[in-house]
């Protein structure tokens, strides 16, 4: 068993989102268009998987989201889906959580609330 | 300054499970 293979593979899978190699979609979030791979998306958020597991998913290749996440708190998430770190700042917490509950990622919506409870704590 | 950078470790689940095909 290669035991850190799942994260060599999702270190490649970032490296082809860095290079555009093979992202077939273009996320507009607050304007900015951030382009993804649709199987990482759909892996990681439970919003994507409601959108790209049906035949309507299919055809989408640019997506925006009207009322949602601003870029500020979507990019973390990005990044997070491509590399197991989520970084968070009290003043980046509160975009981060919103756009995860957006994402329906449970877990990182968890997380981004432990983080802005200890940041309260003296 | 740059502020202090803390990692904190998450062994639990970091994301949603794709249902299993009944």
């Amino acid at each position: 068993e290669f035991t850190r293979h799942s994260s060599d593979v999702l270190g490649n899978l970032n490296e082809l989102r860095l290079r555009g190699i093979l992202t077939d979609v273009t996320l507009l979030v607050g304007g900015q268009p951030l382009r993804a791979h649709k199987a990482v998306l759909i892996a990681c958020s439970g919003f994507f998987y409601s959108i790209f597991r049906g035949r309507a998913g299919v055809g989408v290749d640019v997506l925006s989201l009207p009322g949602g996440p601003e870029a500020g708190g979507f990019a973390p998430l990005l990044d997070f889906m491509y590399t197991s770190r989520l970084r968070l700042s009290p003043a980046t917490a509160p975009a981060v959580l919103a756009a995860a509950t957006y994402l329906q990622m449970d877990h990182v919506v968890q997380a981004c609330h432990r983080f802005i409870q200890a940041s309260y704590e003296p | 300054h740059e502020g202090l950078v803390a990692t904190v470790k998450e062994a639990g689940r970091s994301i949603h499970e794709i249902p299993r095909e009944e």
